[in-house]
């Protein structure tokens, strides 16, 4: 299972 | 952090800035949509909620309380200190359909099911969509103040350079969010009649009115 996406936009 | 992407959030920031500027200078809020207003609070309130959690860059958090005070600033405008100039009477369209469906598809359709991942998600469907009240409102008015229609034009702006944004960084990192990139093409997608309208008539000076 692939790690969480970090959301770096806004 | 690419142009489009820079250009993007400068844009969205200057349509938040143009809204609270034309209600605070006009001392009102006439045509302008209470419930998108509400409804943006609430996808930003959803979505950085990761303010607290985790810690991106000093532009990002920045940029995250900024879009949060300015919506709750803009909220407070309208439904308290300017109540009385709020055209509720043009202001109909029913939310609960945005809402629900929102809730609905962000359990459905989603990453990871975990409470951050999924108010994100949902944040993102109804950013998508919460447009729509105010679109309804220009449309069963059949006009728009020009200042409405530039806050209107710089909020579709902001969603077409993230398109662009998404874009380049397939090309260039090999990144991507399919749940932000289709949600982010409905967005865009909504405001084309708009922009053809803005373009064809606000940008050569008229007002800009629907046909009758």
């Amino acid at each position: 299972e692939a790690p969480p996406v970090q959301k770096d936009e806004l | 952090m690419n142009i489009f992407r820079l250009l993007g959030d400068i844009s969205h920031l200057l349509a938040i800035i143009i809204l609270l500027r034309k209600i605070w200078m006009s001392r009102s809020c006439a045509g302008i949509s209470g419930k998108s207003q509400l409804l943006f609070g609430l996808v930003y309130t959803t979505r950085y909620l990761d303010l607290i959690t985790s810690y991106i860059s000093l532009y990002n958090s920045v940029m995250k309380v900024v879009f949060l005070a300015a919506s709750y600033a803009t909220i407070y405008l309208m439904y308290v200190k300017f109540k009385a100039t709020y055209d509720h009477n043009h202001d109909t369209f029913r939310i609960e359909f945005l809402v629900v469906p929102a809730v609905a598809l962000a359990l459905l359709i989603n990453h990871d099911f975990q409470v951050v991942e999924i108010l994100w998600t949902f944040s993102i469907y109804l950013e998508s969509v919460a447009i729509l009240p105010q679109l309804f409102m220009v449309s069963k008015t059949g006009e728009a103040e020009s200042i409405t229609s530039h806050y209107l034009f710089a909020l579709g702006v902001y969603r077409g350079l993230y398109l662009l944004n998404w874009i380049y960084r397939f090309w260039a990192e090999d990144h991507y969010d399919l749940i932000a990139i289709v949600a982010g093409v409905v967005q865009t997608v909504l405001y084309c009649d708009f922009f053809y309208l803005y373009i064809t008539k606000v940008l050569r000076g008229k007002k800009l009115q629907l046909p009758a």
